[in-house]
Formats: C-alpha cells, sequence, structure tokens
C-alpha cells in the first residue's frame, strides 16, 4: 500500500479537490483505494455525497468504519460532517493508525489523506499516517511564501515519524493560463524545485465548483472538462511515479 | 474603541486581503488603526512590508510592540514571519489583552484582526479581543457549507465571552460577475441572511496578487482598480454601520 497526504497550511489552495479527484482517479485506474477526511470542515466528505450507491454493499471488518463509493473505492468521513467538533477535540492516532493497517492488510492499493488548513494535531495526523505529501501550491505570492514554511515543517515531521513526510511532489493548482504573473510563478517553482514540481499543472475551471454542488468528482460530472484532464493527468503521474 | 476580528475556518476566502484593506480604508479615513496578525502564517505582515516609511517614528508607550505603517496606521506583525512556530505554541492571550487595553488608552479608533483558517487558539484569541466578526464567505459550495459551521462557532464564542463574537457581517469576497453559479449564490446569501449580509460586494480582481508581491495594499498599489473601489465601497459601510 502507498499512501498519500495532501496537506499544506494555506488555505484555500486545492488539498480537498485534488484529494478527490487523485483518489476517484486512482480507483477508476483500476486500484482499490481508500480517503480519509481527517479536516473537520468535512469538504471531501461533503464532495463526494452525490456518489454514494443507491444499494450500499455491507461494509465488513477493515471496511466497517468507511462509506463505499463504487467498486473498489472506500471513504472515512470526516469527523465534523454532522456535528460542530469542540476545538479541544484531537484525532485519534492510535486508531487511525489500527484502521489504516487493516486497509493494508485487506489490501487496499492507496491511501490518499485530506488535511484541513493549519498543521494542528488533524493535519499531523496526516503526515504521521503517510509516507508521502503532495503539496497542492496556488501560484500566488502567499502561497508561495507559505511553501518555505511547509518545508519546514515537513522537515521537522521526517524527524519526528521517521519514513513519513516524504515530499512526492508539489502540484501547481488553479493555475489562469491567461494570467501573466502565474506563468511567472511557474517558471519560478519550475528552477526552484526542479524534480520536486509534478509535470503535470491544474487549470483553473469552473466546472470544479459545479461538480461539487452536485456531490461528484469531475470524472463522473464532467468527463470532458479541462479539469478533468489535469487531473487525469496527475493520476498518470503518480502511477508512473511511484511503480 | 472598536474592533473587528476577520475570522473564517474555511481557508482562502479574503480574510487576509480583507483585512489589510479594512484596515488601511479606515486609516485614509482619518481614523486611526491597528492590524493584529494573529496567523502564524503571517500573511498580513508580509503583504504591507513595502509601506513600512524609511524613517519609522520611535514607537512608545502602547505602541511599542507595533510597526507603525504610516501617520495614524499600526501592525502587530505575526509572531509566525520571522520562524516557524511550533505547533504547541498557544497565542499569549493575556499580554494581547493588554496591549489591546494600551491602544484603546492611546486613544486608537479602530481594532482589526486577521485570524487564520481553523478554528484554534489563534482564532478563538482573534474572537476574544474583538466585539464584532466579520465573514469574508467566498460565492462557491464548500465555502457556503463552511458557514453554517462558522454561525455555530461564534455562537458558542458569544457565550464563552460575554459582549465578543458579534456577527458585524457577512462580505461575499472573490467574486466573478461572469459566473452564474456567483450570482445564484449571491442571491441566496441575501435571502438567508438579509440585513446580515453587507451590500458591498468584492469583485474578482488580479491585482490584489500583484499589489501582495509588492507589499502594498491596492490603495497604494493601484487606487483606480475594482479592487481599490469595492474596499472603498466596504470601509464607507462599515463607517456608516459601526457609527
Ligand atoms: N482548478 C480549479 N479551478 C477552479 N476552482 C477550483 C480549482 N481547484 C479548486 N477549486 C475551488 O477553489 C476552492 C478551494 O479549493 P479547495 O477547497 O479544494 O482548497 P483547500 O486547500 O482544500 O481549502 P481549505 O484550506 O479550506 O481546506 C473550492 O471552491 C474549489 O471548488
Ligand atoms: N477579490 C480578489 N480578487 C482576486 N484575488 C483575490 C481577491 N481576494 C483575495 N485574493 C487572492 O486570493 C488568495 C487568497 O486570499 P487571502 O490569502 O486573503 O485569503 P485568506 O482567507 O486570508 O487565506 P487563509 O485561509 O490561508 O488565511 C490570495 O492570493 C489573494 O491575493
Ligand atoms: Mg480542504
Ligand atoms: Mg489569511
Amino acid at each position: 500500500m502507498r499512501s498519500i497526504a495532501l496537506a499544506n497550511q494555506k488555505g484555500g489552495v486545492g488539498k480537498t479537490t485534488t484529494a478527490i479527484h487523485l483518489a476517484h482517479g486512482l480507483a477508476l485506474a483500476g486500484d482499490s483505494v481508500a480517503l480519509l477526511d481527517l479536516d473537520p470542515q468535512g469538504n471531501a466528505t461533503l464532495a463526494l455525497q452525490g456518489m454514494i450507491p443507491d444499494d450500499e454493499p455491507d461494509a465488513e471488518g477493515a471496511f466497517e468504519a468507511l462509506q463505499n463509493l463504487g467498486s473498489n473505492f472506500w471513504m472515512l468521513p470526516s469527523p465534523g460532517v454532522h456535528r460542530n467538533i469542540d476545538r479541544r477535540t484531537v484525532p485519534d492516532v492510535k486508531k487511525l493508525a489500527t484502521l489504516v493497517e487493516g486497509l493494508r492488510g485487506a489490501g487496499i492499493d492507496w491511501l490518499v489523506v485530506d488535511c484541513p488548513p493549519r498543521m494542528d494535531a488533524w493535519g499531523y495526523a496526516g503526515l504521521e499516517l503517510c509516507e508521502h505529501v503532495l503539496l497542492p501550491v496556488q501560484a500566488e505570492f502567499f502561497a508561495m511564501h507559505g511553501l518555505s514554511q511547509m518545508m519546514q515543517t515537513l522537515a521537522s515531521a521526517r524527524k519526528q515519524f521517521p519514513g513519513r513526510g516524504n515530499l512526492l511532489g508539489v502540484v501547481a493548482t488553479l493555475v489562469d493560463g491567461r494570467e501573466e504573473i502565474a506563468r511567472e510563478v511557474l517558471d519560478d517553482l519550475r528552477e526552484n524545485l526542479a524534480d520536486k514540481m509534478m509535470r503535470s499543472v491544474i487549470l483553473r475551471d469552473l466546472s470544479f465548483v459545479e461538480a461539487a454542488s452536485h456531490g461528484k468528482t469531475l470524472f463522473d460530472y464532467r468527463i470532458d472538462s479541462k479539469g478533468a484532464l489535469c487531473y487525469g493527468s496527475l493520476v498518470r503521474e503518480v502511477l508512473d511515479g511511484c511503480a
């Protein structure tokens, strides 16, 4: 089993959108996938509500706490979806680690984890559970500044949890090809990060917002959209890179 | 002294952009303003670095910890700007409250506080220090869902800190007039929130990203931009509403 956390303390850069499209894309490619929503906001859980099959198969064993979203795609809903979690509530990392070991034993190929903005206890739980981290970055000023902070956070996570927090890559999101500033930032990223920069770039596409309001990914909602094409390329790149 | 916290646990909805433009706009209108950056990311501090005057007047008394940004505009830089704050570090709310009382005594007219995404200890410190909360909301699906969670958070903050957490209003941000979905969401907001919806709407304007990379607000960087016009209207509305 390979595991990827989507993390970045900068808000609104596409962590959730990347998590749900990467997870669904890997499942469509034929691998079995479990998505954990560790953001108390529960946006990933919300965004996939339209994909719950009518006759949900009974989940047994390792999958008991998970929701089925189609043949080989499972999700652990956010604890924050049905009630506002008190700010002092922290994740039960031991319980989550046991769940993850159960999924490994049951033959799951990929674990994808969505993290909240702010590297708090929930954000760190995501790092602790996964081998790799994929960093979505918006091509704009604040997010670029946040990238160096995030790299420092990953370095300290690697010391704390050996074998975890390895950077799989940085993926540029919400890129509007018409904006000159985005092209300049993209060139900067490629120069500074070299092979740590994913080749796939996620273009800005209004279909994402529409798909989210229908509770589906773009692979289900509008397979021929720009956005679906971009994430299809990222899924291919992750499959090749982690082979 | 009147005090306003910019808070919303949804990331990337324009909290920092609204905080710096509201604070600078109120100062340009002739009132004295202090901006506190309570987000460890330090985006507000970063975004105003280009406005530090060459011959900074010596700050005395209540203003000792603050940075001057022009005649009647002061800022408390984020503790996270010069070093990555350890996730266990929490704000010293007693010290912050003493600073705020000192500013009140020194005749400051407005306190504006930028909060991080996630209502953690830093987010709650912002609520505790301010009478009002201004909620920036992006006209899209996840942010709308987050609004009801945020309203619940404010209700519990009002119980915990009497006289605090009063909703000044919700302001629609990053609105792209060409997007049909944004218009639908805007109509929804107005219907559900009625008088709690600020009349001013902040349109999407690429100049914001450019201004941020120059360390200035749009009032300094491009006064005739759409974005500066939108925030000018919001400043006027806040001045009239809090009279
Ligand atoms: N490529 C894209 N084009 C257009 N809209 C996008 C794109 N990616 C994400 N969005 C939209 O931008 C908003 C922010 O994205 P998302 O919620 O995935 O970011 P996030 O990093 O998970 O936010 P948070 O920090 O709150 O967890 C959402 O409304 C989403 O639908
Ligand atoms: N009206 C606007 N038009 C275009 N870009 C905008 C607008 N408002 C904000 N932005 C840009 O969108 C990004 C997110 O805005 P901002 O950082 O202010 O949000 P935030 O809510 O403070 O984010 P965080 O949750 O990380 O604190 C920034 O790059 C900012 O420059
Ligand atoms: Mg998210
Ligand atoms: Mg901010």
